[in-house]
């Protein structure tokens, strides 16, 4: 099994090889990886090495190899077709994100139950009933779903998005989804990452 | 040190408490709460004793101690006021979210360099220049920062923060900021859990 931590980490040497990518540096060794991101030399080697990428000794890694295979492992040179589910403030902010593009992750469409909502475009990407979600996403193959939703409406919705042919599922909402095993979810936790802020600026006040 | 995946599930572990809470449970066990919530008990019982909370043997905690325990250590029983900076797509998505006050944070304000956006509000909250913030974060003594400018910007800003007296940075950018140690940074990386969705579903696709 793959460590999540080196995987996490990816997307930062990705961003910065791209920066060499875009200044003509054909070649780069691990100290300097390490040194620009404040990692350890061994450890960026680690990482590396879970994508199937060999440095030469002596000489580094080819910095364009080294894209190709990040992004090979990632997925991310297959662009994935994505629908947002639930297009409120935080559905509208990520369907607006150019970002997520260059990590491989395209938004198609979006998909409310509010009828105010549905038909209008946010940046460029139509909202549909959710209704129509089953069909389109037979039609247009998409596999990837970004919850949106409120917390109550998550399990309904999740369960709905499964039947409708969805693998994997980028949960926004605080809800511990339920999810067959052929169904991969990530949640993306707010409020862990801001315990974490709170915790250590407490901390540093009362020294 | 605490161990911050620790930390990290302590907002999971407040939430389950703050259920039973509403239902009138008084007490519960680290085995009750780590069946809810898929962990292993002798994990919970180590996450939580870094609250300095302690159990009764065969009797388990009283679930009103011990949400006062983490909120105290996560520093949520005072509400900390914040100001989010660049009012743009995402910026406003979190100037929404009234999930956040749960968690001990209040967003008084926003500021942006836009003139455009300067003067309106949303969600009830001013977005005011951001040459207004040293003076504002004096006055109404604000420690914490949410920053959602654009990534060329993010690290100018970030030095006018610092000198403005702001402590702690949640930091929405995908940019690794520079600041002094007295100074708490909290990356929220949006791209690292993408990774981490992106390769489970490719690996998945592959079986
Ligand atoms: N806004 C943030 O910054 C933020 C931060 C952390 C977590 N979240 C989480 O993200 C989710 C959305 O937050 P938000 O602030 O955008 O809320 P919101 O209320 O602005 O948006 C929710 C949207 O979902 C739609 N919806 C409701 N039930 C639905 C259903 N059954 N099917 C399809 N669409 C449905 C609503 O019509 C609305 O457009 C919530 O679970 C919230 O806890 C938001
Ligand atoms: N939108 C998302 O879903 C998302 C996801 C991941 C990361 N991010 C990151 O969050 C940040 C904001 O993204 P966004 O989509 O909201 O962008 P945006 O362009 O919609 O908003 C940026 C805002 O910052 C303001 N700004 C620019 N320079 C400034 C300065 N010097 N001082 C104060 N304000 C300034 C702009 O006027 C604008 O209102 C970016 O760094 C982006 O990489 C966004």
């Amino acid at each position: 099994a793959v460590p999540l931590p080196s995987v996490r980490r990816l997307p930062a040497y990705l961003r910065f090889l791209q920066g060499l990518h875009a200044r003509q540096r054909d070649v780069v060794s691990c100290t300097h990886i390490a040194d620009a991101l404040g990692l350890v030399s061994t450890q960026v080697r680690k990482d590396l090495a879970i994508t199937g990428v060999i440095g030469k000794p002596k000489v580094g890694y080819s910095v364009s190899s080294l894209i190709a295979a990040i992004q090979a492992f990632l997925g991310w040179n297959n662009t994935s077709d994505a629908f947002v589910v639930g297009a409120g403030n935080l559905g509208r902010a990520l369907m607006g994100y150019e970002g997520f593009r260059e990590h491989g992750l395209n938004i198609v469409a979006a998909f409310d139950s509010d009828p105010t909502k549905v038909g209008h475009q946010i940046h460029g990407k139509e909202i549909f009933p959710l209704e129509k979600l089953h069909d389109l996403a037979e039609r247009l193959h998409v596999l990837i779903g970004v919850l949106c939703v409120p917390a109550a409406a998550a399990q309904d919705v999740t369960s709905y998005l499964v039947l409708s042919g969805i693998r994997a599922i980028w949960n926004y909402t605080p809800v511990q989804l339920e999810v067959p095993e052929s169904v991969v979810v990530e949640d993306v936790k707010l409020s862990a990452s801001l315990a974490v802020l709170s915790s250590r600026l407490t901390e540093t006040l009362r020294r």
